[in-house]
């Protein structure tokens, strides 16, 4: 079973134009298997991304060595996940 | 007996549940509430649509539609809520009689059902649709990007791994077409609203372009009184403006479709919440959602019914 334990949602405020493009790079970046909840457009807006385990360290690396300003919206994805189903069970047994 | 009122409206549900849910509606409204089938999803599920009708013939219409990206599972819960809403205020509530008295309504509350069993079974991110790329072994086009509007332009990839792959070539999902020909077909149909989560923004065209449309002023007009209505329940804020000004650009959208083909009053709404949670919106905010929704939903209709064009 392929679990999202691990996984965060960053949430990246980009100052520029630059910035912004050096996101759409990430985002082309198939291995890192990025998932672009609010994908890069504009400096005015921010960019949610869902960062499987495997590339958090790596994606918040990157993100650093940018300057660029990221925080973490979801620590834990499976977490709210598994809150989600059990709220649903519950609600089926009543 | 089972009632459409004992649903727990307050909680999310499965395709099966919704599905039979809308049986029960339609048996406790008779004379207003029936259901429609469409066409069929890739993988062969019914696209239901409920249709409240007081009467008349080839009325002038307002469709709704929830659920076309499948995570968003706010807005599925927010389009069950709406629905019994819209069946239970008829004869109470003044608007919403004379809306029904003059106009027909028709909510599709579950538009992408393959993908929303997929979020339940194996990947509750899924946000397309569930069927196979020639060429490729990604799954799926975004039903949001598959019109024939734009389509294929910035804010839409060709690549059938990306989660916003506009597909081959327009209204090549049956679950877009199946939408596409419903409304064509109608030849009546004067306003589409296509909720969606998460960022809190009422939009409207364009997506496939910042050049304002023709309607702008009104449009944003309409807009502000909706989203000030909808905050003055709870206090959520929402912004509101073009597609392209406001969220981003984005070609192939369901309603610069909907725009260019005529139908004037055209919104998408990005309900709850502005990211904290985002498409994993706690259950416990599906009624306030809804509620606070359903003002905005309603200072459109009614701006339809008193508007004809």
């Amino acid at each position: 079973l392929e679990t999202f334990v691990g996984h965060q949602v960053l949430r990246i405020k980009t100052r520029n134009e630059e910035e912004v493009r050096q996101l759409q790079l990430l985002e082309s970046l198939e291995h890192l298997e990025l998932d672009f909840w609010i994908s890069p457009s504009a400096p005015a807006l921010p960019v949610d991304v869902r960062i499987p385990a495997a590339s958090v360290q790596s994606v918040k690396a990157f993100l650093e060595s940018q300057g660029i300003e990221y925080s973490v919206l979801i620590e834990d994805l499976q977490k709210l996940l598994d809150e989600e189903k059990e709220a649903m069970a519950r609600s089926r047994r009543v | 007996k089972r009632s459409s009122r004992a649903f727990d409206f307050s909680s999310y549900h499965t395709l099966d549940e919704i599905y039979s849910w809308m049986d029960t509606l339609v048996e406790d409204h008779p004379g207003l509430v029936s259901k429609i089938r469409i066409g069929q999803s890739y993988e062969g599920r019914d696209l239901l649509v409920l249709k409240f009708s007081t009467g008349g013939s080839a009325r002038p219409a307002i469709w709704v539609d929830t659920g076309i990206h499948s995570r968003e599972w706010i807005s599925q819960a927010t389009g069950v809520w709406t629905a019994n809403k819209i069946a239970e205020e008829y004869g109470r509530d003044p608007s919403v009689t004379a809306l029904l008295d003059n106009m027909d309504v028709f909510l599709e509350i579950i538009a992408n059902p393959d993908g929303f069993v997929f979020t339940h079974s194996s990947d509750r991110m899924w946000r397309k649709t569930r069927s196979p790329n020639t060429g490729s072994t990604c799954l799926g086009v975004d039903p949001n990007r598959n019109w024939d509007a734009g389509f294929g332009g910035d804010g839409s990839s060709g690549d059938p791994c990306s989660d916003i792959y506009h597909g081959p070539f327009p209204h090549s999902e049956r679950e877009v077409k199946a939408i596409v020909d419903f409304i064509r077909g109608h030849g009546n149909v004067k306003s589409v609203i296509s909720i969606h989560s998460y960022s809190q923004m009422l939009l409207f065209p364009y997506g496939y372009t910042s050049v304002p449309s023709p309607d702008y002023q009104e449009m944003n007009e309409l807009a502000k009184k909706a989203v000030s209505d909808l905050a003055a329940v709870y206090g959520t804020k929402y912004t509101f403006g073009s597609i392209a000004d406001t969220i981003y650009t984005a070609a192939g959208t369901t309603v610069d479709w909907a725009y260019d083909q005529g139908v004037k009053y055209s919104f998408t709404l990005e309900l709850r919440d502005t990211g904290r949670h985002g498409f994993l919106l706690p259950s416990s905010q599906i009624l306030p959602t809804a509620t606070e929704t359903w003002q905005a939903l309603l200072d459109i209709m009614v701006h339809v019914l008193e508007h004809p064009y």
